[in-house]
């Protein structure tokens, strides 16, 4: 299913959920 | 001097009809309301009080308009002239979009908008002028300055199905929306708006262009992390340092979050919640699309 | 997902026109598909046969167009240019939104350079136009630009079609992060185990050193 692979590649492209400079500061 | 009342009012009545609104009003104001020598009640007082308001207002008169708007407000919590009350609620809403106090006009308009009744005593309430009491409150709301206050009310005007009628409404969602307004975009705006909407500051700004650049500037800080003067200018189409100058502005009202960085010329925008937060709501996001697949499957015989 | 819920009437549609037209009228069926300001995904279209049926005919380079717009960017088409047809300004535009969404396949921080090159964008005004109008306000990205950094940070991008080849790497994406998941929720219960047993261990001895103190009390 076309829709639902498109959905799965657009869920993936997610990850991390955050990759900030600062975010990675505060997560330390 | 039930006399000279009988003769003011007359001519003040000649004077309305020839469209002198300013010379009916003081015509009217020289009646003695508070006299010790006849009987006045409070319902005639808050007549005159509401007339003369309202015929300074024919002449953009806000100052005189509030001074007797001021009286009426003593009288007009006790009354039951139902007449009355709505056109003391129309000046007074007309007296704030005068003085430029646009969230609160706002405010007053819209109640005004959401009245049920088709006939008030002898009055009827049409359909057009309910449309143009809402359409003024999402005039005033898209004016006044930008910040939480006024989102909370441009939530409530954006999701009242009858904005979606306006043919201001495309203004109202990008506005809702935090989208950057365009030149033309403004320019199409700027025809519905009346001259002290479109009034000159002492900045050199005029009334919208404060409120467009404001709103504009609220708008970048959706899109960027951080911005320079220069480009920040670009974008709002002014000169770099009334940028900085209005953000400053924004900034210290508490309107926008961010803070300013002079010798690298840059502007930092702050969301208004904390990194992890965010990361909390972006991991929220990703089980929400996780389930929405997990549904589409589900639906789909997978 | 709201992408996808837009998508599907206009996807059946599509599907729909495609499936009873030929030729002529398929060319320009492929030309509104590849302009149309809301559509980002064309395998279903691509998959009705008639569509298939124009290899080798005159009308075979709007299957390459609709083949390109389902998988390829702003510089595939550059790079050939001279075999397909022109296109025109929506069309380019909407190829160079797709191109933006493949970008972002890869990398969660695009750089300005990257993106100026991929989109044949001489400055950063232009870019960042591009970018706020044409991608983020027509809803199939979101994220910041930086500009002190130069880049912007992806956090959401809308799914393009899929090729069967990229199929292997979405399932290894998936299997190390269902990997993690678990590696992490043993870590967490190990932890639980880890503080439970602490807390026996510690009540135990208050208990203890309680028990000591009134004994000594006692003999006192």
């Amino acid at each position: 299913d076309n829709s639902l692979l498109r959905q799965v590649s657009s869920l993936l492209r997610r990850l991390p959920a955050m990759e900030s400079e600062k975010f990675q500061d505060d997560f330390l | 001097e039930e006399q000279v009342v009988v003769i003011r009012e007359k001519l003040a009545e000649l004077y309305e009809s020839e469209q002198q609104w300013s010379k009916a009003a003081q015509m009217l104001s020289g009646i003695d309301l508070d006299s010790g020598m006849r009987m006045v009640d409070d319902t005639y007082k808050l007549s005159k009080c509401v007339q003369i308001a309202r015929l300074y207002l024919e002449d953009d008169d806000a100052v005189n308009a509030e001074a007797f708007i001021n009286k009426a407000s003593f009288l007009v919590s006790s009354s039951k002239h139902e007449v009355l009350n709505l056109q003391y609620k129309v000046c007074y809403a007309r007296i704030l979009d005068l003085k430029r106090k646009f969230l609160e006009a706002a405010l007053r308009y819209y109640q005004i908008s959401q009245i049920e009744k088709r006939q008030i005593g002898d009055e009827e309430i049409d359909e057009d002028a309910l449309e143009q009491a809402l359409s003024a409150a999402v005039t005033c709301t898209i004016l006044a300055a930008a910040g939480p206050q006024r989102s909370r009310v441009l939530a409530t005007l954006y999701k009242d199905e009858r904005c979606s009628k306006l043919k201001i409404y495309p203004i109202l969602q990008k506005v809702y929306l935090e989208r950057i307004l365009r030149k033309p975009e403004i320019d199409a705006f700027a025809e519905e708006l009346k001259p002290h909407q479109k009034a000159l500051l002492p900045d050199n700004f005029t009334v919208l262009d404060r409120a467009m650049i404001e709103h504009n500037l609220l708008s970048a800080s959706k899109l960027y992390t951080n911005i320079s003067f220069e480009e920040l200018g670009t974008l709002l189409g002014i000169p770099p340092q009334k940028a900085e100058k209005i953000a400053s502005r924004m900034i210290y009202e508490d309107r926008m979050r961010g803070s300013i960085d002079q010798v690298e010329a840059v502007i930092h925008f702050e969301d208004d919640t904390e990194e992890l937060q965010q990361w909390d709501q972006q991991i929220v996001g990703l089980c929400q699309a996780l389930n929405d697949i997990l549904d589409g499957m589900t639906s789909k015989g997978i | 997902m709201d992408i996808e819920r837009k998508h599907a009437e206009l996807i059946d549609l599509f599907v729909k026109q495609a499936a009873v037209l030929d030729g002529p009228a398929l060319a320009g069926l492929v030309l509104e598909v590849t302009s149309h300001p809301s559509l980002f995904a064309f395998s279903e279209i691509l998959s009705v046969p008639n569509l298939a049926k124009l290899e080798g005919t005159q009308y075979s380079s709007s299957l390459d167009v609709l083949r390109l717009f389902a998988y390829g960017t702003w510089g595939d088409y550059r790079s050939n240019a001279g075999s397909l047809p022109a296109l025109s300004s929506d069309q380019v535009r909407k190829l160079k939104q797709l191109s933006v969404l493949t970008l972002a396949e890869t990398n969660k921080v695009l750089r300005y350079n990257q993106l100026m090159q991929e989109l044949d964008v001489s400055n950063v005004r232009e870019l960042e136009d591009f970018l706020i109008n044409e991608c983020m306000y027509a809803g199939i990205v979101r994220g910041k630009l930086d500009q002190l950094r130069t880049c912007f940070e992806v956090q959401f991008a809308a799914g393009r079609d899929l090729r069967p080849e990229q199929l292997n790497n979405m399932i290894q994406t998936l299997s190390n992060w269902l990997d993690t998941s678990d590696n992490l929720l043993y870590l967490i219960q190990e932890k639980i185990k880890w503080a439970d047993t602490m807390s026996e261990a510690t009540k135990k001895h208050r208990k203890e050193i309680e028990d000591k103190v009134e004994e000594v009390k006692k003999s006192l």
